[in-house]
Formats: structure tokens, sequence, C-alpha cells
């Protein structure tokens, strides 16, 4: 195989080359820095607040956002069941479209004065009340074409509400 | 629901679903 | 001579078979990621996440219509700084310009909305490829519905450069490419549009744009190959903030190469297909430009080529 790579192309060559030529600009230019900064993921948002302060910021920013929760039972406070509304307009609804997203959101303690806002998607319902299908026919299990895109978006929208707020 | 860092106004947050039997970490970047 | 060209034959119709075989979705990874730009962020943003990920593309989400909106490309990088050099008092507008945008300048420059297509994950994947060629972008988007809200799903997005490494990988078959390159007609001859190390890079920005094509042989002046310009290469100029300045040569642009570029592949009209595919398996190689025994620039493979060969010649 005469199957090769060029010498001259290599960055290292080609920069010694420009160099050797005294060319002006290339003193100047900086090759791309391509040391990737490795993204930091972690599980919901972090927060260092007195806990009920934590809720009620959600609650606040729920209410700016216009979704709606169900009244929380006296032996959980620490979960939110969201329900909100998810119109794009574009989508006519006559196709029964659900376009009520369901989410659950629950503080946990990490450890003393480290807790963590945990953000789960919790299936569709239309708005005229009937349940969406994730509850009857196809479990999760089965239900295997569900895209993240809807709850991504209202999770970034309640996020950027509370990063506004605080 | 996992997040990073905000950075430069801009925020991402990542789902982790099952496509199939493959799974997808879709990766939303949004405007703060 | 004979024996070669009937294995070459027989080869190919067996990895034609493979593709109508297989599904889009056959080649995604078990598990992967996927990038989406949501279209209200800002493009020079957007410009750093590729850069941060490395990579060069990203499917466009429109949270307004919940609906996938088009692929990010370097294309669109290209067409701004071509807006850039018609409009120079309008740079603070390109400082502010979203991603959703991005047509409106498509419109000011008067060039054609790339077609990217898309095709369901499950469909075969010879048509993902028969549908890359015809619309000439090099990668298609995988979309399905949610089965709940039909409402669209990015699956993942397919390359010319992942469907032929899948084919390399798992296709014993191209063993027996062996007939020279010379015979089989898939090279782009010389005549194609080269540039030399001194040309002003806009000049060669704008060969990328009106060619439509994603690189440009740069020549000595004897007519040697001795570097290319990609197009991804315009990434690292914008993010440099260097695009504004007209007199840069393509050889001063090209000072901003990060180290861990592999450098550019060529080969002869004496190889096969065989090889080309084996390197193709081996190295993230997108071309390869073809030069005789003295360097001198003869053509160049692209992925496109090579795709095409394996759909519909022979």
């Amino acid at each position: 195989s005469t199957i090769a790579i060029l010498p001259s192309s290599l960055p290292q060559i080609h920069r010694a080359n420009m160099m050797q030529q005294g060319s002006r600009a290339a003193m100047k230019i900086t090759p791309l820095n391509n040391k990737k900064s490795k993204t930091k993921w972690h599980f919901g948002i972090r927060s260092r607040s007195y806990p009920l302060d934590v809720m009620g910021e959600i609650y606040i920013a729920l209410k700016n956002l216009g979704a709606e929760w169900a009244k929380p039972s006296e032996e959980d406070l620490w979960t939110i069941k969201v329900r909100w509304r998810y119109d794009t307009g574009s989508l006519d609804q006559q196709r029964k479209i659900p376009d009520l997203m369901r989410m659950v959101i629950q503080l946990f303690q990490i450890e003393p004065n480290n807790y963590l806002v945990d953000f789960k998607f919790d299936g569709w319902e239309t708005s005229n009340g009937e349940e969406g299908s994730s509850n009857s026919s196809s479990t999760e299990e089965e239900m295997s074409t569900f895209s993240a895109y809807p709850f991504l978006h209202l999770t970034t929208r309640l996020i950027m509400e509370l990063a506004v707020n605080s | 629901l996992i997040t990073s860092s905000i950075k430069h106004n801009t925020l991402c947050v990542a789902s982790t679903v099952r496509y199939k039997s493959k799974y997808a970490t879709q990766i939303l970047y949004g405007p703060l | 001579e004979q024996n070669i060209q009937l294995e070459q034959k027989l080869a190919i119709q067996s990895i034609r078979n493979f593709l109508k075989s297989k599904t889009s979705y056959d080649v995604l990874p078990v598990s992967y990621r996927l990038i989406v730009l949501d279209t209200s962020l800002l493009v020079k943003k957007s410009l750093n996440i590729l850069l941060q990920n490395n990579i060069v593309s990203a499917p466009l989400w429109d949270a307004k219509t919940s609906k996938f909106a088009g692929l990010l490309t370097s294309t669109d990088f290209i067409n701004v700084i071509q807006y850039y050099f018609c409009n120079p008092d309008k740079f603070d507008l390109i400082d502010k310009l979203q991603l959703n945008g991005l047509k409106d300048i498509e419109k000011c420059l008067g060039v054609p909305s790339l077609d990217q297509g898309s095709i369901h994950p499950f469909k075969p994947l010879y048509d993902a490829c028969v549908k890359m060629i015809e619309s000439r972008s090099r990668r298609i988007p995988l979309i399905d519905q949610d089965e709940e809200t039909q409402r669209e799903i990015i699956v993942s997005v397919l390359t010319q450069y992942r469907i032929l490494k899948f084919v390399s990988l798992n296709c014993r078959e191209t063993r027996f490419l062996k007939r020279k390159i010379r015979e089989l007609n898939i090279v782009t001859d010389a005549s194609i549009d080269s540039c030399y190390m001194t040309t002003p890079v806009i000049d060669v920005i704008q060969m990328l744009s009106t060619r439509g094509v994603s690189s440009v042989p740069i020549i000595d002046e004897h007519g040697r190959l001795v570097n290319v310009y990609e197009a991804v290469d315009v990434l690292g100029l914008i993010k440099g903030g260097i695009y504004n300045d007209l007199s840069l040569s393509v050889g001063e642009a090209l000072m901003r190469r990060g180290d861990d570029f592999e450098g550019v592949y060529t080969c002869t009209v004496e190889d096969k297909l065989s090889t080309i595919m084996d390197t193709i398996r081996k190295a993230r190689v997108h071309r390869f430009f073809v030069v005789d025994g003295s360097g001198l620039l003869q053509g160049v493979i692209t992925l496109s080529d090579i795709l095409k060969y394996i759909l519909f010649e022979e």
C-alpha cells in the first residue's frame, strides 16, 4: 500500500515551516487548545440553603412558570408532584396529544447542609383529564421511544427561574 | 435529570433514556 | 486479473446486501451521547460547545415548536464568515447572532439551505446512505416519534465516516476489493480547485462555499501537495476571533490547528479499496488525496466517492 500521511501537513512541521518563512502573523497565531475541560455531571441541582427555604423557592418558581402541584402530604413534605402544560402551539389538539407533563421533584440530603433537588419525569396527561397511555397499555418497560427533550426543556426553565430568583 | 455547572451563561442538562435496547444520553445545551 | 475483477464484483454485491440487511439503529453503540443545541443559543456559544466536546456538528432543537430544527455544521460557520466579509460593519450583529438566525444569513448570502433530510432509525442502512448521497450531505439525522406525544425524537446523527467504519469492521469482504484505484473511476481529478500557502484564507473559504466541497488542497509552485484546508478548520478560525484579518494567508490560518490533527492522508492510483477501507477502520480519515510518485497532486477520493462506488457501481 502507498497510503501515507503527508509529513508537511502535521501541525508541528507546518508551524516550523511557517516560522522559517518569517511570516509575521504566524508569530501571533496560537494553536487551538484541544485540552477538553471534562464536563462534571451530577444528579439534579445542589443546594446548601435551609431545606424549607429550598422548597419555598421551588414552589415560587413553579408558580411563576404556571405549573400546578398536588398538595403535599404531611408525612412527606420533601416531594412535589408537579403537572405542567407543555403546549407547543403548533401541535393540533384534535390529535389528543397529551400536553400535561408530570414531574416529581424531590429534596434529598446528601450530608449535613448539603442537599440535592432531584427531577424525575412522571408521564403525560391530556388536559381533558385522560391519562396518557404511559399509565395504561405500555408500561415504563415497553415504552421505548421516549423523547426527553420536553422534559429537559421544562427542567431547564425551572432551573433558570431558580437561578434568576436566587 | 443530570446537570453540569452553569458556565458562560449556558445551562447543560441531560437525561439517559433507553431507546429500544440501547441507551442514549441526550444532552441539551440552552442559554440561561 | 479476471479473478480479481470477479472477486471485487462479488464482494461489492455482498457489502451492498449487508447494507440492505442492517438498519441505521444497528450502527449505534449500545450506549452513546447525543449533544443537542437549543436554537435560542448564541452562535458563538454553540461554537465553544462544539469545540469543548470535540465535535464539528450538532442537531438543533426548537423548544417553541418542540421539534428538531436541522443540523448545525461547519457550513453554517462558513456562511457567518462570508456574511461578515460582505458586511464588516455588522460585527456586533454577529456577536449576538442566535442559532435560529442562521437561516437569515443563508438568505442574505443567497446560498441554498443544506437539505439535511432525515431517516427513521429502523430503515435499512442502505436507504440512509442513498439519502446522504442525494442530499450531498455527509451526515443524516435519525428521527423517530415519541409513542405518546408524537413529538420528534432525535435519536442520533449518522455520518458517512461512521457507516464506512461500520462496514470495514463488519464486512470481511472488504479484503477482496483488490482492483487498483485507477480502474475504478472514483478519483475527482487534478482539475479540482487547489490553492497556495500564500492564498488569502477568505478566498479559500469562498472556494469551500461556492464549490460545495469540504476541503481545498494546498500545493507548492511545482504542483506538489503540501497541506489541505478543511471546512472544520473554520471553527478554530472563528474561535480565535482572527477571521476578520483580511490579509491572513491560508498558511497562517493553519497555525490554528491543534496538535491532535492527525495529518493529511495520501494514496496513489496503485492503491486498492481494501487498504483504503482498512485505513478507515484504523484512523479518523475523511478523504484521501491522490498523488503520483513525486508528490504531484492528481486528485482526491472522498468518503462520498467510496460510498457511491459501493452503493451503485459494479
